[in-house]
């Protein structure tokens, strides 16, 4: 069995060109074992 | 060759012992059953070391940092062939048989040496799960996942091994199921979807046309509104400031198969899609098209402090049904009725007043069943 998670975040637009960077920072990597409740990223202030 | 030497020897061996005439004929019969045996041993045995020898080789190729690419094979073709949910609910009956009391710890203990389970954080003494499948979906101890408290932390929702994640961008709004294969977001979580993307209606991929009918549009207004009314939520005014994000986590069967909500969140609607069974593993991501989207699934779609927030449950043939604990009357891999399988998923919406159903993170939401 699998689980997809999809979610909004925040991401900062540079004003100077207009280019997107994102604020949720992954905590995890690919092929990680995580459990329930272990943070798999967060916003940042 | 050596082994059916020694067994024709054997057979030699107590033919003279047991002497006289007419035991030859019984001793070919007697050489029969073990000879079977022993070649449907081998046979199990080569499969298992070949199976063996491919996860070691997606071990390396991980270490590595290559990846494999979408490649279909004869396997995956023949997977469509089976009647896999069929397979699917028998595997659910015969795991459901009660097992007797005297055998319950050594059947609990042989699965969890087989797929790595922890007993020890096991809620209720082994003997008291009066089947496998209750064992599967045991609850566990108290304080044995703990919570990340941090507010601004998103928390896995399940026990399991994280796949792919990342952002999705671009007008397609595709997750890369494996390198070379990518699907629809829309076509995981439906076309009525709420998601907030840049243009809705650029971002159907072939797969989503089908729900995408002219009866939809009266509906998706409706729902447009119930959204919007209660102000909390307004994705084209959030647009310029969030980002969308996907994390994929794969539970292997000897992992706690319950699921957890991975912040505080607002659930608003509940989508059940009635598809397929396919195995779910490593190398059915690489070999089966769209294998999320095919797949039996929930959908629960509401909103967290961020804003939207999708997660989509992904049944398999042994692990097929899925049960919400805010739902307990879902029944989820149920045989079909129709000839004619419909791709449109069958929806409910919690509080028509938009209020939904609110769960604390970490809050359980469902969890996974066998058969």
């Amino acid at each position: 069995s699998t689980v997809v998670l999809v979610f909004q975040a925040p991401v900062s637009l540079s004003p100077e060109n207009g280019e997107s960077s994102s604020d949720f920072k992954f905590s995890v990597q690919r092929g990680d074992r995580v459990r329930v409740g272990e943070a798999l990223g967060r916003c940042q202030d | 060759t050596s082994l059916l030497k020694k067994l024709q020897k054997t057979t030699q061996v107590r033919a003279s012992l047991n002497g006289g005439s007419g035991s030859s004929k019984g001793n070919g019969d007697w050489f029969l059953l073990p000879g079977a045996t022993v070649a449907t041993l081998l046979m199990l045995g080569a499969l298992h070391a070949r199976r063996m020898y491919e996860d070691m080789k997606v071990v390396e190729a991980h270490e590595k940092g290559t990846e494999f690419e979408f490649q279909p094979d004869v396997k995956s073709t023949f997977l469509r062939l089976l009647p896999l949910r069929s397979i699917s609910r028998c595997w659910g009956v015969l795991t459901s048989v009660e097992i007797p009391v005297s055998l319950r710890s050594h059947v609990y203990g042989a699965w969890a040496r087989a797929f790595h389970s922890n007993l020890e954080e096991a809620a209720l003494p082994l003997d008291e799960y009066a089947s496998l499948r209750d064992f599967f979906v045991r609850t566990l101890k108290e304080g044995s996942r703990p919570i990340d408290p941090n507010p601004q932390c998103l928390v896995s929702p399940v026990d399991g091994t994280v796949l792919r994640f990342g952002e999705i961008k671009g007008a397609g709004a595709m997750i890369e199921q494996v390198k070379g294969f990518s699907y629809s977001v829309f076509s995981l979580l439906g076309a009525t979807s709420f998601l907030p993307t840049l243009a809705k209606g650029d971002m159907h991929d072939e797969s989503s046309e089908a729900e995408n009918a002219s009866g939809e549009k009266s509906r998706k207004s409706w729902w447009s509104i119930s959204f919007a009314s209660p102000k909390v939520w307004n994705p084209y005014s959030a647009r310029p400031t969030k980002g969308l994000f996907y994390c994929v986590i794969y539970l292997k069967p000897g992992d706690y198969h319950r699921i957890h909500a991975p912040a505080d969140w607002n659930i608003l609607v509940r989508r059940h899609f009635s598809g397929r069974l396919y195995p779910v593993n490593e190398r059915a991501t690489r070999t089966i098209r769209n294998l999320y989207v095919e797949n039996e699934r929930v959908v629960l779609e509401g909103l967290w402090h961020e804003g939207f927030m999708a997660l989509a449950a992904v049944g398999a043939t042994n692990i097929g049904s899925i049960e919400l604990s805010m739902e307990p009357e879902l029944r989820t891999n149920q045989a079909k009725k129709k000839l004619l399988h419909s791709e449109r998923p069958e929806e409910r919406l919690y509080e028509p007043d938009g209020v939904g159903r609110t769960l604390k993170k970490g809050d359980e939401v469902a969890a996974f069943n066998m058969g």
